[in-house]
């Protein structure tokens, strides 16, 4: 245990980097960050675990952490490879907003997978917002289009929109996405959310994935979700200290308020439980 | 690649005919981050790295490989060792229906690969039926018949009821309609959720199933080894299949679930279309793993 009052020997230290490294921090993050906190000479397993924390906390981005909704209507792009909770945090998010007194309508712009728009209405309903879908194997940027211009139209004050799951890998999909987002900077000016939804279980893929997603539409913020499971997430690290992108909220289950804020300390302090 | 940094390693020590402990230490530090980086489980990796240990000190270097060389060969025959054997076929119960059962953490991709292998069946001859056992997702029950009408298959649903009487009701329709494959999509649930896991128990007491696959995302990273334990502890697996292999994640989550659960990798999904499902090859997972 990281609070053993044991002599800090090399294999206190060992120790210290399996335990990042089982939770998904990856090795030559561990590694630098626990060379770091050694470096510190701290006197005990407290002090160790203290320095730790400083360490794993000060690698984090800095970027602001709130939803940046910029533009009548703001737009939200929603992001990332398959099945890694878009279409749920989007729900989650807009009953957020609901409840923040925002006039919500979302754009059901994964057109490809069998049922998309399907989940999408159920959940709109669920909460009680509007949602825009188009015909199976249509364009997607199209039903974006449209629903931003319904927004614009109709007072509608923010713009979710839900895109297909895609590995970062497949150059003609992400071609597909980048499209989807000129369309809606072109109409919008500008975008002012993109977010990456990242699969908390998902281990060291996912830095590939921030950076992917992050070249082909530029990704101002990244949900987190599917850590009301055993995965501790600490791939979020490596994310927001090599690119810099802040994890904004992340996911802990599948019901509309199972969204929460995310905090840095917090998060730590629950990697090196 | 590995290799060449093996090389370089093996260069600086003095390593000649037969390997010494020091370079095989030395090497095993740099494969050791490998497999870490491919994401097989920190306690996984320390377990078979002392496996390869144990072969690899005092051995041999083979006229025609370089040290480095003889020591990935050493550790690429070990992955393939774990990662068990090709063509681990279905089981063929005594009397039909062949009942399969699809599990797995949220969107792993059973949904998808439940109908791919439907697909399957379908074109070598056999008469499957879908069980859409999902009544927790929105539209769950909607995305399996939607993969259903496109490749022909008959999807049993039942909205009334729970799962474990749905799976009976869809046993007893695939008896009298003569269907041979009963294929069973579950909700995605986490190996930690007693409710969920003990549902799952409960669907599987109902199903009797033949096969039990667990659905594993290819990029899962170090709780792999929890998440297939979990799932085994609850209902017991007969196979895997790993999914989304036609990205680029290394895959180590392959390792970990099957060095834990012994159970043998049977199909890997290649992608998102109905044909996306090949067989599992241990050489080419054992390559892609290292690197
Ligand atoms: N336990 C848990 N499950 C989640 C969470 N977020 C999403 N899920 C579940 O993950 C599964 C996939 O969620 P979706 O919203 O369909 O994911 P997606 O990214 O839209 O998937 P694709 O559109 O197919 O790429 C569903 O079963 C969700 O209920 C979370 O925070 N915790
Ligand atoms: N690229 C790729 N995508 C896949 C593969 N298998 C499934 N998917 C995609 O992964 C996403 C999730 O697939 P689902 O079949 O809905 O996953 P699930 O496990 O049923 O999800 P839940 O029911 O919510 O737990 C979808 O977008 C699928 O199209 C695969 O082998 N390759
Ligand atoms: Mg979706
Ligand atoms: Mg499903």
């Amino acid at each position: 245990s990281l609070m053993g009052s044991g002599r800090l020997d090399d294999s206190f230290w060992d120790d210290l980097e399996e335990t990042l490294i089982a939770a998904d921090v990856g090795v030559t993050t561990a590694a630098a960050v626990t060379e770091e906190t050694r470096s510190r000479r701290p006197q005990d397993g407290a002090a160790a675990r203290a320095a730790l924390e400083v360490a794993l906390v000060g690698a984090m981005s800095d970027e602001d952490r709130s939803l940046r909704l910029i533009g009548n209507p703001a737009v939200v792009l929603v992001v990332g490879v398959n099945g890694t909770g878009k279409t749920t945090s989007i729900a989650k998010l807009a009953a957020r907003m609901r409840a923040d007194q925002r006039r919500v309508i979302l754009a059901a712009a994964d057109t490809f997978r069998a049922a998309a728009d399907d989940q999408l209405r159920v959940w709109a309903d669920r909460v009680g917002v509007e949602v825009v879908t188009g015909e199976s194997g249509s364009d997607p940027a199209a039903v974006a289009y449209e629903t931003y211009q319904r927004a614009a139209a109709e007072g509608y004050d923010t713009v979710i929109v839900d895109t297909a799951g895609r590995l970062q890998s497949k150059s003609n999909l992400m071609d597909e996405l980048g499209k989807v987002a000129r369309v809606l900077r072109r109409e919008a000016g500008e975008i002012g959310e993109v977010l990456l939804v990242l699969d908390g279980t998902t281990g060291q893929n996912s830095i590939g994935q921030a950076r992917s997603f992050a070249e082909a539409v530029g990704v101002t913020g990244i949900v987190m979700t599917k850590l009301d499971g055993t995965a501790r997430g600490g791939i979020a690290v490596a994310v927001e200290h090599d690119l810099g992108i802040p994890v904004k909220f992340i996911g802990v289950g599948e019901g509309v308020d199972d969204l929460i804020p995310f905090d840095p300390t917090e998060f730590v302090e629950a990697l090196l439980e | 690649a590995l290799s060449d940094q093996l090389n370089d390693t093996f260069a600086r020590l003095r390593s000649k005919g037969r390997l010494s402990e020091t370079d095989v230490d030395a090497a095993l530090r740099e494969v050791r981050i490998a497999l870490l980086e491919a994401d097989v489980n920190v306690s996984v990796v320390k377990s078979m790295l002392a496996r390869v240990k144990e072969r690899a000190v005092g051995a041999e270097v083979m006229k025609s490989l370089t040290p480095a060389q003889q020591l990935i060969k050493i550790v690429h025959e070990e992955l393939i060792v774990t990662l068990g054997e090709d063509e681990a076929p279905l089981a063929r119960p005594a009397a039909p229906p062949l009942v399969i059962l699809i599990a797995g953490l949220q969107g792993s991709g059973k949904t998808t690969t439940a109908a791919k292998l439907a697909r399957h069946l379908k074109s070598k001859g056999r008469r499957p039926m879908l069980v859409a056992a999902d009544l927790q997702r929105p539209a769950a029950i909607d995305q399996l018949e939607k993969l259903g009408v496109r490749i022909g298959v008959p999807v049993y649903t039942d909205r009334g009821v729970k799962a474990p009487k749905l799976v009976k009701g869809a046993l007893k329709a695939a008896r009298s309609d003569s269907l041979n494959v009963v294929i069973i999509d579950t909700a995605g649930r986490l190996q930690i959720d007693e409710d969920l896991m003990k549902e799952l128990a409960a669907v599987h007491k109902a199903a009797d199933p033949d096969e039990v696959l667990l659905v594993l995302d290819a990029m899962t990273g170090q709780e792999a080894v929890n998440v297939a334990n979990g799932f085994l502890d609850y209902i017991d697996l007969t196979g895997l299949i790993l999914t989304k292999l036609d990205g680029d994640a290394r895959g180590g989550a392959a390792i970990s679930a099957r060095e834990v659960t012994g159970r043998p990798i049977k199909f890997v999904g290649v992608g998102e279309g109905i044909d996306d499902l090949d067989a599992f090859y241990p050489e080419r997972m054992a390559s892609r793993i290292l690197g």
